[in-house]
């Protein structure tokens, strides 16, 4: 099952 | 001394629709650039950002940058009493102060409302948006197709899986009852822009999101006769409204789902 991500997270590793 | 006016405060008013089911409170960020909120839902898994251009305002007068943290709630019931063809005038003093005033006055003029806003302190962080991300697949449509798509996909499950292909765009969707599958086109000899389907894509695109997020942008259609969705593998989903030509915009932000 496909897991929910944090926004924050992908920003902070953009 | 911060003090803008804007003819049509029904734009105000959808501006408001389209975030206050998703966030409680924001700051408005104001400059001489314009109005700016950005805000994330409390699961922080979507962002709104909202821009609304100085040049948008018939007047705009923003001496120093100042925020308004507002309860979106409380907004939008003062907002509820401006008429369909109001305009509305937004005044507050610089930096500290404790109330913003919004002024309604009917197209006729014989009719004015003030009211006086309770402004509260909003710690926000505000993140950095990258903006130069190249996505593999942009599909441009109608808002009210959108709508229209994730208003019935949604009833069928939670979750939904986009997919951008040689053959169009997809919206794959299961649930308890079973499973849905829609599939969109490009169609761009439609009449009018606005009616028009547009998919771009570099390269097969296929992401999975929650459902519930995109019915909360959903909320933006009134505001813009289009939408433009980009998606790229593993960054979020960007969901973007324009308002007007150069009023602003309403862009939505979504973590994807990821199979670990």
């Amino acid at each position: 099952t496909p897991v929910q991500n944090d926004l924050e997270e992908f920003f902070a590793m953009c | 001394m911060f003090e803008a006016r804007m003819a049509q405060a029904s734009t105000l008013k959808k501006v408001l629709e389209a975030v206050k089911d998703m966030v409680s409170e924001g700051n408005f960020d104001c400059s001489e650039e314009g109005i700016c909120l950005q805000a994330m839902d409390v699961a922080h898994v979507s962002l709104v950002n909202v821009l609304l251009r100085a040049q948008g305002f018939e007047m705009f007068r923003c001496d120093r940058n100042l925020a308004l943290g507002i309860q979106l709630a409380n907004l939008s019931k003062v907002l509820n009493c401006a008429g369909k063809d109001d305009a509305v005038t937004v005044k507050a003093e610089d930096e500290g102060a404790d109330t913003a005033e919004f002024m309604f006055e009917s197209s006729k003029g014989d009719r004015i409302t003030t009211f006086e806003l309770t402004l509260m302190d909003i710690d926000s962080e505000h993140l950095g948006v990258p903006e130069d991300t190249t996505y593999t697949a942009v599909i441009k449509m109608p808002s009210t197709e959108f709508r229209r798509i994730i208003s019935d996909l949604s009833t069928i499950g939670d979750t939904v899986t986009i997919e951008v292909s040689k053959d169009g765009a997809s919206f794959q969707v299961s649930g308890d009852i079973g499973k849905g599958n829609l599939c969109i086109q490009s169609n761009t000899a439609a009449d009018k822009p606005s009616e028009r389907v547009e998919i771009t894509m570099e390269e097969p695109t296929k992401q999975t999101y929650a459902m519930r997020y995109l019915s909360f942008f959903t909320k933006a259609a009134p505001l813009s006769d289009t939408v433009t969705i980009s998606l790229s593998p593993d960054v979020p989903l960007v969901v973007e409204f324009n308002i007007g030509e150069e009023v602003g915009y309403v862009k939505y932000y979504l973590a994807p789902k990821i199979t670990e």
